[in-house]
């Protein structure tokens, strides 16, 4: 059975909004470390992987492995029947073919449950671990995802390239081209607002404009994001939680 | 602006 509880409603709400726009059909594996899920873009480009620790709960207990498949649209509808300061409990039992949403607004005794039908959803898990990087970007959120809608505007692709000193984002379309460079440095009162740089190879990747959109929706999560790239292979882009961490990885375009 | 790659081939089924 499982039964995890989120002190407020508006944690799980951000989680789930960070990545329904991009996959719909998601299961959801739980066991006594928490929440995991998997979910491949329906173009095979974008993979979205989200672990939810314990920690991140107010209360979680799950004795044995339970898996709900569910459609992101529905779960999400009835998020927004909860408002974001509720109490909200996951409730299922160990062969379940609905998940309970209990919503509880402590101040005024107000008691809201939903139940969501599951659905069997015949995905791979696939293993992302162990993958090896030639450079580690870590920066503020917020500026990622501003430099990502900027250069947007000018083409539907994001050049990235990474040299010990700086990381230079590019984007060249019709109307003309654009550049922000970023360059590392430590902010002693505000560490959040701090860029770090890792690297072991020079790298140059490009990656489609739309996806990137996409990622940023995970910047509400996290003040920072850590980007991992390596020639020729997927980047990792990854969120941390409180306990947990919402990771998109991306494959790049080619060259022609 | 280059051909977008797909992520079949870089991970395995678990």
């Amino acid at each position: 059975m499982l039964e995890g509880k989120f002190e407020e409603a508006s944690l799980f709400k951000r989680i789930i909004d960070s990545f329904k726009d991009c996959v719909q059909l998601v299961n959801f594996n739980c066991n006594e470390h928490g929440i995991a899920a998997q979910a491949v873009d329906d173009s095979r480009v974008l993979l979205v992987s989200l672990s939810i620790g314990t920690e991140s709960f107010q209360e979680f207990r799950c004795d044995r492995g339970v898996t709900l498949g569910v459609d992101l649209s529905s779960l999400s509808k009835i998020l927004r029947c909860g408002n974001n300061n509720d109490n909200l409990t996951l409730i299922a039992d160990d062969t379940p073919d609905s998940v309970l949403l209990l919503f509880e607004d402590t101040k005024k005794d107000r008691i809201s449950e939903y139940s969501l039908k599951l659905m069997d959803i015949d995905a791979d898990f696939l293993d992302i671990e162990g993958m090896e990087y030639d450079t580690v970007i870590t920066m503020p959120s917020a500026e990622f995802a501003k430099v990502v809608r900027d250069l947007n505007q000018l083409s539907d692709s994001l050049n990235i390239l990474v040299t010990k000193d700086t990381v230079k984002f590019v984007a060249e379309g019709d109307i003309g081209s654009g550049s922000v460079i970023v360059k590392p440095h430590t902010d002693m009162d505000k560490p959040q607002e701090s860029v770090k740089v890792e690297l072991d190879k020079p790298v140059d990747l490009t990656f489609g404009s739309k996806y990137l959109l996409d990622i940023i929706k995970g910047a509400g999560l996290s003040d920072q994001i850590t980007i991992k790239l390596s020639a020729e292979t997927p980047a990792l882009f990854e969120f941390s939680l409180q306990s947990g961490y919402l990771q998109f990885f991306l494959a790049p375009k080619f060259n022609e | 602006t280059g051909v977008q790659g797909r992520l079949d081939g870089f991970f395995k089924v678990k």
